[in-house]
């Protein structure tokens, strides 16, 4: 008769039909025993006596999984054909094992059959599982009964709970020139991530691209970028996908806004990829610096959001639409044309000199200029008033415009009254 | 002025008059900077209660009630020179004690600048204390000899006295002649201030510096011109923090 008797505890005991007395002939018993996920099965014999056969032919105790033979015992004694137990132990690879017992129709003498014990044994899948696919991304820890990955500072666990990736959805660049390079660039770049870098700059600019340094992507022999691979939008142009080792050409586009979009899969160890982007727009016309000015900075092309500041030689003040300023900024355009002309530059001016309460002014040139470093000179009208702290009262038109004297600054002087000093004098005091 | 002499036209351009505005005189004053005139405080109070010591708001003079004359020399006929100007501020001692004539100096700020010029210009504050014996010079439109008021501006030249030989003069009149005071005069008497002078400059001449400066003002005696009995006058010394914190002046 065969039948089949199913266990699931943790741990337990087998034998033979009629043991410890010898086992009928023609019979079948198997046994299927099936521990929790995470767990193996440890199977031992304590004792073995079964009839001898050639490859164990005539009775035997197969130990097996769904998909493989484990052993397969008979006999008293190990020989160069049959195999005994003894002291061996037969693990299972998973949480399942059958074991069948059977005996053919005769048995030439008394055999006591088998006794054997197992037990279900944590699986530590941290260490036994070397193949890629099933061990941890970064970190692996086992615990009884089963395992779980955890990853290093700065990744998300993903949702395989296998692999770590990284949050990269955020990357936005401004300015006009950048580098943008795969996560952990040179090395290798996380697993299961969907990177998204945004170049937006203003309208006007055309963005270029080239890839540099190293450019490894894992890829297919046969299937274009199955796994991980780079897609470029730039304004309604998709370029890619790119993968593998040679990277693309260098990409000129026409637009200002750009979406790199970087995935990856849950395998590979791929260095991935460096870029560099260059943004220009127009080119403006060339400069020239005004009459006793400059600009800055002075270069030999404009494009698109260069700004220059026009800027006078010291004395000189720039003029623009009648209004004087110290310096200037001009901008080139979208369209390419500056924001506005370059001003000129005119001599500063301070102008008529403030009048001095009980005091009056005096110019050094004929015809009273009023001009940078043309100088005048304050005085008090004397000798009724005089000036506080007997300063020179001279005064020098600055390179701001303003009248300034090397004591005062731009204050004006202050003209005291003298007392004490009548212009009557009188006949001398008697002593 | 008693045994005084006419004063030279623009020697003392800094003096002032006070006057009623019916043209009565009634004081003198010295011009500081260009619009405050120091003189004595008994020139703007008026003693109503000579037995209540405080001065009270209600008996000093009002802006109103006077002006300021400069650069005048004649002391009833106008000449070119003067300028009269209208008052803002009557500014007195806060210690002035009207019974004892203690600090007897007031301040009159004017509603508008003096133009300076040569018969008006300001005298110059003293940078240090009078010397004891040195001569000064007093001047005013008040009383000459036999009450009668001079035509011009009057001066003496009279010797500043020793400080405690004028408290021993007024001693035995029951009068103190107090730190801030300072008297001048003759022992044997004549060339005195008397009523009328009251404010007037008491000057000198730093001969350093070549300016003159104020030493006093006109404040006090017992009589003009008597033996013994020196004119007493408020010292600027004295008083100057008090003048410059008001006046914000400085020489």
């Amino acid at each position: 008769l065969a039948h089949t008797v199913e266990l699931n505890n943790m741990f337990g005991q087998l034998h033979s039909p009629g043991y410890p007395d010898s086992y009928p002939s023609d019979s079948e018993v198997t046994w299927n025993i099936t521990v929790p996920e995470g767990f193996r099965i440890k199977l031992y014999f304590m004792h073995f006596d079964l009839e001898s056969s050639y490859l164990c032919e005539y009775d035997y105790v197969k130990v097996e999984t769904e998909d493989q033979v484990l052993a397969t015992f008979c006999g008293r004694e190990t020989t160069d054909t049959e195999q005994t137990p003894g002291q061996e132990v037969v693990r299972s690879p998973g949480s399942f094992m059958s074991i069948t017992f059977r005996s053919d129709f005769s048995n030439e003498e008394r055999f006591t059959g088998f006794d054997a014990h197992y037990m279900a044994v944590d699986v530590d899948e941290c260490t036994e599982r070397e193949d890629e696919e099933l061990s941890c991304d970064h970190y692996c820890h086992n615990y009884i009964g089963g395992y779980y990955c955890s990853c290093r500072f700065g990744y998300l666990l993903h949702t395989d709970n296998r692999t770590c990736r990284v949050e990269c959805s955020d990357n936005l660049f401004t300015q006009r020139t950048g580098m943008i390079s795969s996560p952990d660039f040179p090395n290798p770049y996380p697993k299961s991530s969907e990177c998204f870098y945004t170049i937006e700059l203003e309208e006007g600019f055309m963005v270029s691209l080239q890839f540099e340094d190293i450019f490894d992507i894992e890829d297919h022999p046969e299937v274009p970028c199955p796994y991980d691979y780079i897609k470029i939008k730039a304004g309604t142009q998709v370029l890619g996908p790119f993968c593998g080792e040679k990277p693309p050409e260098p990409i000129k586009t026409q637009s200002h806004s750009i979406q790199i979009l970087f995935h990856s899969d849950n395998s590979g160890e791929n260095r991935g990829w460096k870029l560099s982007y260059r943004a220009a727009g127009n080119e403006c016309p060339v400069l020239q610096p005004p009459v006793q000015g400059k600009i800055e900075p002075l270069q030999a092309k404009y494009s698109f959001k260069d700004q220059v500041l026009v800027s006078c030689d010291t004395g000189y003040k720039v003029l623009k639409d009648n209004v004087e300023m110290d310096t200037f900024q001009i901008e080139c355009l979208k369209d390419g044309t500056w924001s506005n002309k370059i001003p000129t530059c005119k001599i500063a001016d301070c102008r008529a000199p403030a009048e001095l309460e009980h005091g009056l002014v005096t110019f050094s040139t004929r015809n009273n200029l009023t001009t940078y470093k043309s100088e005048i000179r304050y005085s008090c009208q004397q000798p009724y008033y005089k000036m506080l702290h007997n300063i020179s009262g001279i005064y020098t038109c600055s390179a701001q415009g303003i009248w300034m004297n090397e004591v005062l600054g731009r204050s004006l002087p202050s003209c005291l009254p003298v007392c004490g000093l009548p212009k009557f004098s009188r006949k001398l005091m008697a002593r | 002025i008693f045994n005084g002499r006419p004063a030279q036209k623009g020697t003392m351009p800094w003096i002032a008059m006070l006057s009623h505005l019916n043209g009565q005189p009634f004081c003198g004053g010295s011009l500081l900077g260009t619009n405050w005139i120091v003189t004595a405080a008994h020139c703007l109070h008026q003693l109503l209660n000579p037995d209540d010591p405080i001065v009270h708001n209600s008996d000093l003079l009002t802006p109103s009630d006077f002006k300021i004359i400069l650069g005048k020399h004649w002391r009833r006929r106008s000449d070119e020179n003067e300028q009269h100007l209208m008052v803002k501020h009557i500014i007195i001692h806060p210690l002035y004690n009207p019974n004892t004539f203690e600090n007897d100096v007031g301040l009159v700020e004017l509603s508008k600048n003096a133009v300076l010029n040569d018969f008006v210009m300001p005298i110059c504050l003293p940078e240090g204390p009078a010397q004891e014996g040195a001569v000064v010079i007093v001047s005013g439109w008040g009383k000459q000899f036999l009450q009668r008021f001079p035509e011009t501006l009057m001066e003496i030249e009279i010797p500043i006295v020793d400080h405690r030989t004028c408290q021993e003069a007024y001693a035995s009149l029951k009068k103190k002649v107090t730190g801030d005071m300072i008297c001048a005069g003759e022992k044997e008497g004549g060339k005195d201030a008397c009523a009328g002078d009251s404010g007037g400059p008491m000057m000198t001449l730093d001969r350093e510096r070549g300016q003159w400066y104020l030493v006093g003002t006109v404040s006090w005696g017992e009589d003009c011109g008597k033996k013994d009995l020196y004119g007493v006058y408020s010292y600027i010394h004295h008083h100057r923090g008090w003048i410059q914190r008001v006046t914000g002046l400085r020489n």
